[in-house]
């Protein structure tokens, strides 16, 4: 679900 | 999803309800810096450009409206608004934003992860968020009766950013390929800026005092 570069924060 | 990052954004979240509560409830902005909002405009545009190419999660893909819709709406008060417009510091909110606006977007076109438009813009947003503060709190620090909303409103923005380091450390730990350097970095930046804020807050509020933030 959650990509490892970040990306997925706010 | 681990609970730092999550209890960070729902910071965050409070943060800004606790802005549009203030504004709304006593039809006044006085001691917002639109300036910052502005700032914070930009910063949620440029990095919210995702929302158009991928999709992460419904949380993500709401959360990411909410804080657009939120700070324009802040903004529009402040600038049109017929009751809210009038109580905005003007005189007082001067600093100027361009001289933020111009380095970090240098800053972002030398030193980013791909140099592409999206990426560029992305790590614009990153190192603009990290000073967007800035007027906020020159501001906070002009005037002499910070109510104890716009002092929260504050505090919850700073606490966000601390709990987000604390997301770092939880990810770098639990995720082999998990690094982004330049978001770190940033993103202590950012909450160095805080912690004077942070001193004379919890000063106030244990001694029981007003907030006051010396020049």
């Amino acid at each position: 679900e959650e990509s490892d570069d970040g990306h997925d924060e706010l | 999803m681990n609970i730092f990052r999550l209890a960070g954004d729902m910071m965050h979240l409070f943060s800004i309800i606790v802005l549009l509560l203030k504004i709304n409830a006593t039809r006044s902005c006085r001691g917002v810096s639109l300036k910052t909002q502005e700032l914070y405009a930009i910063v949620f545009v440029c990095r919210y450009l995702d929302l158009f190419t991928s999709f992460i999660s419904l949380y993500n893909t709401t959360m990411k409206l909410i804080f657009l819709l939120s700070t324009f709406t802040i903004i529009y008060w402040m600038r049109f608004h017929k009751v809210i417009r009038v109580t905005y510091d003007r005189e007082q909110d001067t600093f100027r934003y361009q001289f933020l606006i111009l380095p970090c977007f240098l800053l972002a076109l030398v030193l980013n992860n791909e140099f592409s438009a999206m990426e560029v813009l992305w790590t614009f947003s990153i190192y603009l968020e990290a000073v967007a503060i800035l007027p906020q709190l020159v501001l906070l620090q002009r005037t002499n009766n910070i109510d104890n909303l716009t002092g929260n409103y504050v505090f919850l923005l700073g606490s966000y950013r601390a709990l987000y380091i604390l997301n770092w450390i939880y990810r770098f730990m639990t995720e082999p390929n998990y690094r982004q350097y330049l978001v770190w970095i940033s993103g202590i930046v950012q909450t160095i800026v805080y912690i004077d804020f942070f001193y004379y807050y919890i000063r106030s509020w244990r001694n029981n005092e007003k907030l006051s933030l010396p020049a």
